[in-house]
C-alpha cells in the first residue's frame, strides 16, 4: 500500500490522529492516548483496478476479465482498507470498573484498489 | 460520505481542511462508541486508588488486562470490579460488584473470580462463610472456607456472574461472614489494598447462524 503524500491523487493510506485529550475523552479512557482513524482516499483509475487491493480475490480476477475484454462494462473501482488491525482499549465503564477490549479492524495499516 | 459520492472516503476529500477535521473526530468518536457498545461517553469514573488497583493488577492471571494478547476472532471483554459495600454488621458485610448493561448484554462470560483477602487474627484454622446472594437477596450459593493464616483466597464465580448478565441491571452481591472476635471481614476503607475486587472475562456472543434454505 502507499501512504499519502502531499496531493497524491491516487488510492493511498491518510493517516489521521485522534488524540483523546484533544475530544475530552482522556478520563475515562486510560489507554492508549489517541486512536489513529487513518483511512483510504484517492482515485483508482482502470488500470489501477486490483492493483494492489483485492487482486487475489476471485471477484477481481474476474472483474478484469471483464474489464480487458469490454471497457465499457467495466465497474467502478474504489480504494478500500487492504490491511488492518485492532484497536486495544483500556478504560471506565459507567460503573467505574476497569475494562479491556480488542476491537477488531479498526486500525487501517494499507489501502488498494478493488 | 458525501451525497452521490462513489466511494466511502471521497466525500471526505472534498470537504475543507477544518470541516474535514471536525467530520473525522465525530466519526471517530461514533466509531468507537458503536464498537463499544456504549450510548454515550460513560461519565466521570471514580478511579481505584494506586494502592487497589497495583495489588488487583498483581493477583490476576498473568496478561490480563495487558497489551499484546493478540487479536481473538470475537471481541474480548476483561472487566476489573472493585467491591461497592453495602449493609454490614458487627462481624459480616455484603458487597456488590456493578456489570455494565452494555457488556452483559452481548457477551457470553467465560470466566470470573472473586478475590477476597482475610486478616486472621490469631492462629489455627479459622471458619468463614461467604455467600451469594441473587436478586432478592435469598441465598444462592454458600462456600465455607477454613482460613488458617492473612491472605489472599479466590472463589469462582462464573456461574453467578453468568446468571446475572440476563438481568437489567448486572449487580453480584457478596455477603461475608467471620468469627465474631474478627471484627469486620472489610478493610477500613475502598483504598485499602486489600480492598475486593471481581475479574471477569466475556466474550462477544457469537452471530447467530442464519440458515439458508
Amino acid at each position: 500500500g502507499v501512504d499519502c503524500g502531499a496531493g497524491s491523487p491516487t488510492c493511498c493510506r491518510q493517516e489521521f490522529f485522534v488524540d483523546f485529550k484533544e475530544i475530552g475523552w482522556e478520563d475515562w479512557i486510560i489507554q492508549p492516548e489517541g486512536y489513529h482513524m487513518n483511512y483510504c482516499s484517492g482515485l483508482c483509475p482502470l488500470h489501477m483496478a486490483g492493483v494492489p487491493g483485492l487482486a487475489a480475490s476471485f471477484h477481481t480476477a474476474v472483474l478484469n476479465r471483464i474489464k480487458a475484454a469490454s471497457a465499457a462494462a467495466a465497474v467502478d473501482s474504489c480504494c478500500v482498507p487492504t490491511q488492518r488491525r485492532p484497536l486495544s482499549l483500556l478504560y471506565y465503564d459507567r460503573d467505574s470498573n476497569i475494562v479491556k477490549t480488542d476491537i477488531p479492524d479498526m486500525i487501517v495499516d494499507s489501502c488498494g484498489c478493488t | 460520505a458525501a451525497q452521490g459520492s462513489w466511494c466511502p472516503a471521497c466525500g471526505v476529500a472534498a470537504l475543507a481542511p477544518g470541516t474535514q477535521r471536525d467530520a473525522l473526530l465525530a466519526l471517530a468518536k461514533q466509531s468507537i462508541l458503536a464498537k463499544l457498545r456504549l450510548p454515550a461517553r460513560p461519565s466521570a469514573p471514580q478511579p481505584p486508588s494506586r494502592g487497589v488497583l497495583l495489588s488487583a493488577l498483581r493477583r490476576m492471571l498473568p496478561g490480563m488486562l495487558r497489551d499484546g494478547r493478540g487479536p481473538a476472532r470475537l471481541q474480548e471483554y476483561e472487566t476489573l470490579s472493585f467491591a461497592e459495600s453495602g449493609s454490614s454488621t458487627s462481624n459480616s458485610a455484603r458487597l456488590h460488584f456493578h456489570f455494565s448493561q452494555e457488556v452483559a448484554g452481548s457477551t457470553e462470560i467465560l470466566q470470573a473470580t472473586l478475590y477476597l483477602f482475610w486478616a486472621v487474627p490469631g492462629r489455627g484454622a479459622q471458619p468463614v462463610t461467604v455467600r451469594l446472594l441473587g436478586p432478592n437477596t435469598t441465598v444462592a450459593s454458600e462456600t465455607r472456607l477454613e482460613v488458617h493464616r492473612p491472605g489472599w483466597s479466590t472463589l469462582d464465580v462464573g456461574a453467578a456472574v453468568r446468571s446475572l448478565f440476563t438481568q437489567e441491571t448486572p449487580r453480584l452481591t457478596v455477603e461475608l461472614e467471620v468469627p465474631e472476635d474478627w471484627g469486620s471481614p472489610l478493610p477500613s476503607n475502598h483504598s485499602d489494598s486489600h480492598w475486593p475486587f471481581v475479574v471477569a472475562q466475556a466474550q462477544a456472543r457469537r452471530p447467530r447462524r442464519v440458515h439458508r434454505r
